[in-house]
């Protein structure tokens, strides 16, 4: 989807 | 040896009903604590944590720690073949490669197990840092599933936006547009019907609809949601796990990014 961000932007990999 | 035995059995066939149509696989980590599942959707816009806590079982064992790797499709089928009062019990063995749900009638005179392949999954876990949110709305879970579903009609997103009056839906699409505000409920007799903004600062974010529907098949494991939200960071969406006494069991939490601006 246009806009659409993804979950990783926000959290790390831990 | 892990073991856990569940008296509500519904209450695991509810939890798959919530994670199933958006995740294909994902392991159930099982410690002393609880087992716990996070994952992310396939296109990693949203992510779903879990929690079932070992109290909220009538017996819990686990020996050592493990992570028990699930195709949730078949799991969801093999939990279907429960019926609504049956009492479910998981078990693997150390190291096993496969997992046995044992289905029990209320009366004891009809025992099923199935035992299910588990899967080697190389799982990736995100930290969820703990979060001040802006704004927590509480509201009945079947009030945002039609606020979801009604607003779906309209456009592929919503726009939510929270301030000290309440809370403020919209969407639009080539059909026109529509708005749904909810009010604070002033009085109400009982806590599951109530609206409850608890802000400290406005805000308006806007948030895919398909994901959200994917989020309200949650709504059957607990008669109230929260939505929580902070300008810049993903909308958490809580669906606490009670049992038929309210005590809580555990919770489904949905995580999703805002979309923003082309």
């Amino acid at each position: 989807e246009s806009g659409q961000q993804e979950i990783s932007t926000y959290y790390a990999r831990s | 040896m892990f073991e856990a035995r569940l008296v509500e059995g519904s209450l695991l066939k509810k939890v798959m009903e919530s994670i199933k149509d958006l995740l294909n696989e994902a392991s159930w980590d099982c410690s002393g604590n609880g087992m716990c599942l996070q994952a992310m959707d396939s296109s990693h816009v949203a992510l779903v944590s879990l929690m079932l806590k070992s109290d909220g079982f009538e017996n819990y064992r686990c020996d050592r720690s493990i992570s028990l790797g699930i195709n949730l499709a078949s799991m969801s089928k093999i939990l279907k073949c429960a019926s609504n009062d049956d009492i479910i019990t998981i078990r693997a063995e150390d190291d096993a490669d496969a997992i046995t749900f044992m289905f029990e009638s209320p009366k004891q005179d009809r025992v099923s197990d199935y035992e299910m392949k588990l899967m080697n999954l190389d799982t990736e876990h995100l930290g969820i840092p703990d979060t001040e949110y802006a704004c927590v709305i509480k509201m009945p879970s079947g009030e945002f599933s039609r606020i979801c579903r009604d607003l779906s009609v309209l456009g592929d997103s919503v726009i939510i936006c929270c301030t000290k009056d309440g809370v403020r839906f919209s969407a639009k699409g080539d059909l026109g547009n529509g708005n749904i505000k909810l009010a604070q409920s002033a009085n109400v007799d009982k806590e599951e019907e109530a609206v409850v903004v608890d802000m400290r600062e406005a805000v308006t974010l806007t948030f895919s609809l398909r994901y959200l529907n994917f989020f309200t098949k949650a709504a059957p494991l607990s008669s109230q949601v929260s939505l929580s939200m902070s300008e810049d960071v993903p909308l958490m969406v809580e669906y606490k796990i009670n049992d038929k006494e309210g005590d809580s069991k555990g919770y489904v939490r949905y995580y999703l990014a805002p979309k923003i601006e082309d």
